[in-house]
């Protein structure tokens, strides 16, 4: 199913490339992250990618956007370039975030990004033609398979289990504003 | 089913993304092939993204390998960088490689590369786990079904149809051998 078949895509030709020591450096996510707050100073409560799973498949450009206002961009990690089928030098690089944490009074930082798959679903589903309705009718469950599967392949590969963090949530609310994200990223 | 879904990822995550005009240098692929032909001084007898289609789904880092003596590696087109999904200047990358033309003895250039969810799919399906034998019963057909949905989205997109060319091919032949892709690309 498509669930499925995304979440199976998104860990082999992803998540177990840039998660574990491949490429050059060979340093895994959570060393890479380490590298980071020792060139940048910065706080990383959460020294692994951060993956935003929305049920509504909308994955904005950046998590910095006047839709979230305590966000802010930062420096990417290093990029980590590999051989890729025929693809010389292919790069992989994961966004960092800042976010004004209000209660604490302080900014942490955090490795995060949507879940890429989620966006081409929506696009491709609901480009002209018959899937349109198939998209509206069989979203929610297509999304949950995805989320459900891709937390059980992190599971079964104990390498990197603890470099992946996984957000399944509802993003918007009943008026159909964005809820904000910061709140799901910091509990 | 698996082979269609492949091939709707890969063009609305990718080719259409990266065949038309898009990002910051707004040109599309052949105006990028352009610019590097001006640059490099070489010939690009087909000015189109070449897209290799294995029946095995065996896809090699580089089609620079001692498996094709004569391809050697040039310089990459120019990337294109964009934010993608809360990835902040995701990078694109095309390869070119340089084919030694034996017949009319000459060398030319082709941006080439393997369809990369190929690589994904038989990393995916041959992966520990009860998926295995069924790679081997379901390839064929899913391959088959990749390459006519990808083809059926190609001929309908008019503004980049003509900015790529889809070679599937039986690359194995009877003793196990790779067969010369060289040939596929120039015929
Ligand atoms: N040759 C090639 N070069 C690219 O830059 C590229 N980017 C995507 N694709 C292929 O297009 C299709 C759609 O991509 P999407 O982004 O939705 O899913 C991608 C995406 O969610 C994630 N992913 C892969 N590379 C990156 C990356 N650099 N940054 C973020 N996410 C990535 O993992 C999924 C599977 O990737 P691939 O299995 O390499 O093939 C993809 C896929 O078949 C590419 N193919």
């Amino acid at each position: 199913d498509y669930g499925t078949g995304m979440a199976l895509s998104f860990f082999y030709g992803y998540l177990n490339i840039i998660l574990p020591r491949s490429g050059k450096e060979s340093t895994n996510l959570k060393e890479e992250i380490e590298i980071y707050t020792d060139t940048h100073g910065v706080t990383f409560p959460v020294p692994r990618l951060i993956l935003l799973i929305p049920q509504s498949c909308i994955c904005l450009d950046s998590l910095a956007s006047d839709k979230f206002p305590n966000i802010e961009a930062c420096p990417s990690l290093r990029e980590r370039t590999l051989n890729v089928a025929g693809v010389k030098n292919r790069v992989y690089k994961n966004s960092v975030y800042k976010i004004s944490d209000e209660k604490r009074k302080r900014k942490i930082c955090v490795c995060a990004e949507y879940a890429t798959p989620l966006l081409t679903f929506k696009t491709g589903w609901t480009s002209i033609g018959p899937q349109a309705k198939n998209f509206k009718k069989h979203r929610k469950e297509i999304v949950q398979k995805f989320y459900s599967t891709l937390r059980d392949l992190l599971k079964n590969n104990l390498e990197i289990t603890d470099l992946c963090e996984l957000i399944y949530y509802d993003d918007i609310d009943e008026n159909g504003k964005f809820r904000d994200i910061s709140q799901f990223i910091m509990s």
